[in-house]
């Protein structure tokens, strides 16, 4: 299993659909300071169902969604889409590829779709538990974050070694 | 539950001393436990000695050689229990070229089998990579994105 | 005490919005107080908007945006109330190669009035230096110093 | 006035008398990981009379004293010396170059000398309130804390002012 493509739109600074395709191995993001680079690591965390704004470096689910800038308004919705290669069945779902989507709008509403059909997060957190996904603190680095597991106490570092079990 | 955190627990510390000596080309680090007997609560302590120097706490440690430390440990993870992609945004900022090198070294070992997604500012971590996205925006605040062969990347830096 | 406050409130503020835009090559900041009738007791809130973006809350500034804008605050405190020397310890450890260059304009323009001592890893920031020192550690653990003339410094890197 | 050197000996991990000559405008300190470049910043800190130890990334006093290393035994003190250029007596004393000193034992005992000769850490902090070297925040910016101004409310920026005033 692998992550085969990202898809953003409306999310962040990312006002217009942009997709990431990726090969197994390493890729590499570069880009001047402030270009959305960490928008994009935000993005993967969101779609999987983070529910801390905070991490998110968010006050609201509003803040996900593009506010607009020089001669362009902001967005009505957010979505980011990951497509996962599936060939190796590690997601318990019968699809050789399978899309976990999260959509945000103004209202405060968000949705959850897999492979398009809407479903609850409590269905995504069910399907990724199955998997070596599920809440992973070391799936996604986050920036400046990189030495966190050393400034935790002794009692706070042994969720890491629970998830990895 | 029990026989399986101890299970991963020294798994990870066997990793986590060899991947430490590596990427500090020397020196050795081990985890403890702190409280052996109570499998169910113990919390997990770190221990790191950079070559030729004392064994100290880790406050003592500079920047570049906590993010070092750090990644040693999130390196043995990932072998002991490896998901199936990993985001790193710029766990290499504080690092001198001489460790990013030995991280870039590492990182490539892992990518056989874990997925990486790196957003570095490091020519030496770019190069390891088999594709690469420049990231840049518009005066409309708007990101855009373009995909970069090596020798492009050289020059956007 | 308040009027000196004030006085010095309003010199670092309009400092700040010229050195943020000078830095930022465009946008625009601001220093305001959050209660402006207690002298005594105001809070100072930042406003930051990198050049294009709509204004946004602090939190959202980007990793080297963050640095940036609170490198502008500090030099609006020097231009407005100078120390005598001051030491930057991998301020500029975040910053793409623009605002390295930025940023070493406006200290070089500084240090006619204030004394830097900068610790870096960055090569364009060692360019603006009058003496560089090149710190080593042999294998005993301990620090030795070399001065350097700026062509080793090259090397050093 | 200007900072002219500093001189370290068994300041944490400068185990050897140390001297830095300083220039007026700008010096370049350079070096791989680890090797003590930080460890100046903190011994500048700790000459001026920082009494907090976290700042100096410390437990005790002890932890500025040289502990050790391969085929070096620790030292039995730490002393580190500043020395400044005070041709226009912005410090009130006379003399046209005055050096401050801070010295550790293991004992736990703490000394402060002014041009050799001993006083306590109150008399230090007269004779730098009188200049413009007083307990200042902006002088010392320590690594990962460029953007600490930023996390701090709005109450406590207010402090960055006063000491400006
Ligand atoms: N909801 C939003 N709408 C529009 N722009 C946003 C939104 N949220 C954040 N941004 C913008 O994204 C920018 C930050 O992007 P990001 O943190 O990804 O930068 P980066 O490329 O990682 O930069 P650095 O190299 O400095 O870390 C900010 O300038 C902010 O204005
Ligand atoms: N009391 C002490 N005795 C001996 N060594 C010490 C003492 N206190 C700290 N050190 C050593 O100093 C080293 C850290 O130095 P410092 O933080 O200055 O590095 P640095 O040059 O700033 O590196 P980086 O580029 O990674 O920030 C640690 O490895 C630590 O072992
Ligand atoms: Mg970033
Ligand atoms: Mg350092």
């Amino acid at each position: 299993m692998y992550l085969k493509r990202i898809t953003l739109q409306g999310y962040k600074s990312f006002a217009e659909k942009t997709e990431f395709e990726f090969a197994e191995g390493i890729t590499a993001i570069i880009g001047p300071n402030g270009t959305g680079k960490s928008n994009i690591a935000d993005g993967i965390r969101w779609a999987l169902g983070e529910r801390s704004m905070t991490t998110l470096r968010a006050k609201s689910s509003a803040d996900m969604i593009f506010v607009g800038g020089d001669g362009r308004s902001r967005a009505g919705m957010a979505q980011v889409s990951l497509t996962f290669d599936n060939t190796d069945a590690s997601l318990p779902i019968d699809f050789s590829e399978v899309t976990i989507s999260r959509r945000a709008y103004r209202s405060g509403e968000n949705e959850y779709l897999i492979n398009g059909s809407q479903i609850l997060l409590r269905d995504i957190e069910e399907l990724l538990a199955g998997s070596s996904l599920s809440e992973r603190t070391y799936t996604v680095i986050g920036q400046g974050l990189v030495d966190a597991a050393l400034s935790l106490r002794p009692d706070e570092r042994r969720a890491l070694f629970e998830e990895a079990a | 539950m029990e026989t399986a955190f101890k299970e991963t627990f020294d798994a990870v510390a066997k990793e986590f001393a060899e991947i430490f000596s590596r990427l500090f080309d020397g020196g050795e680090a081990q985890l403890a436990l702190t409280d052996p007997d109570d499998l169910l609560n113990t919390g997990v302590d770190i221990v790191a000695r950079p070559p030729g120097k004392r064994s100290q706490r880790l406050a003592l440690l500079s920047g570049g050689e906590r993010a070092l430390t750090a990644t040693a440990l999130l390196f043995s993870l990932l072998e002991v229990s490896a998901t199936p992609f990993c985001v790193l945004d710029e766990v290499d900022a504080m690092l001198d070229e001489a460790n990013v090198g030995r991280f870039r070294t590492k990182l490539e070992e892992l990518a056989q089998e874990t997925q990486f997604i790196v957003i570095t500012h490091n020519r030496g971590t770019v190069e390891s990579a088999r594709t690469v996205y420049g990231v840049s925006m518009g005066s409309d605040a708007v990101s855009q994105v373009v995909s970069l062969r090596i020798d492009e990347a050289e020059a956007v830096g």
